[in-house]
């Protein structure tokens, strides 16, 4: 599956 | 020292994210317990927050971080009725959190000790998040829809207009697609029946894996209504609002996705 955000990568940029 | 007046209903909380995430710090300090933990792949992100007012008594004098192993908590809550009251407690030095049930006519107590772990867990920030659309509809509605299509497809696309939304999958054996009004469509008993209520900025489609939606709709049984936000570019958060005893609003459970690419 491939997703549209990489939610670690996400959330630690704010 | 936080004493809850149904155990049964931490128990649900804690049933509702055992399966997606293993090990999580709950932060505690003067307002209440936050928890934050994402699952294995990075896929989804689970909060919690527990306000003081879910709690009868609640006093935590300095910032604690408790770090817990799910599966342990879950079992030891399991030991408990879920009309039993229960008193969590940590010690000093914190390397244990014990748990205190007493029955609802205080013939029965007992108590359990949970082992924390030390656990270097990364503090993510969430932002403040202005989504296209807002979705508010019954739990029961959404988790009837997300089982139906998952027998069916593997992801559900979203699709939010002024007018309804519509949730749709395609899977080897055909298709199956669900539709829901906005707002108010009858009465039932008295009550109001709600089909879907929109709050919309800009029309929204997105596709989601409904593995991960199912496991959100295991909060179901916290709230009646489950509210879904979207927006373009950002995942999507599911929301499950906690009320005490007092029908009062005490915290929140939050689900974060991130959407599929469609190929």
């Amino acid at each position: 599956d491939k997703y549209q955000n990489d939610l670690l990568e996400y959330f630690r940029t704010g | 020292n936080a004493l809850i007046k149904q155990a049964g209903l931490l128990k649900k909380i804690i049933d509702a994210i055992k399966d997606l995430i293993d090990e999580a710090t709950l932060d505690c300090d003067n307002d209440g317990i936050y928890l934050q933990a994402m699952d294995s792949s990075h896929v989804s992100l689970v909060t919690f927050y527990l306000k003081k007012n879910l709690f009868e008594k609640y006093s935590c004098n300095r910032n604690l971080s408790l770090g817990i192993n799910m599966t342990s908590i879950a079992k030891i809550l399991k030991c408990g009725m879920s009309d039993d009251t229960l008193l969590l407690e940590t010690n000093n030095p914190i390397d244990i959190l014990s748990f205190k049930f007493e029955s609802r006519r205080g013939h029965k107590l007992s108590q359990f000790q949970l082992r924390l772990m030390n656990l270097e867990m990364e503090r993510l920030s969430i932002p403040d998040t202005e989504y296209s659309c807002i979705i508010e509809m019954m739990c029961s509605e959404f988790s009837k829809v997300c089982h139906d299509l998952a027998t069916i497809g593997d992801s559900m696309t979203i699709t939010c207009t002024k007018k309804n939304v519509t949730f749709d999958t395609t899977g080897d054996l055909g298709t199956g697609i669900v539709s829901l009004k906005q707002g108010v469509v009858g009465s039932e008993n008295d009550e109001n029946v709600y089909a879907a209520s929109i709050k919309i900025v800009k029309p929204v489609s997105l596709s989601f894996s409904l593995r991960y939606l199912i496991y959100f709709t295991k909060a179901s049984s916290l709230s009646n209504k489950v509210i879904l936000h979207m927006g373009e570019e950002v995942p999507l958060m599911v929301e499950y609002k906690i009320f005490n005893t007092y029908e009062e609003e005490a915290g929140y459970l939050r689900y974060f996705l991130a959407p599929k690419v469609n190929e």
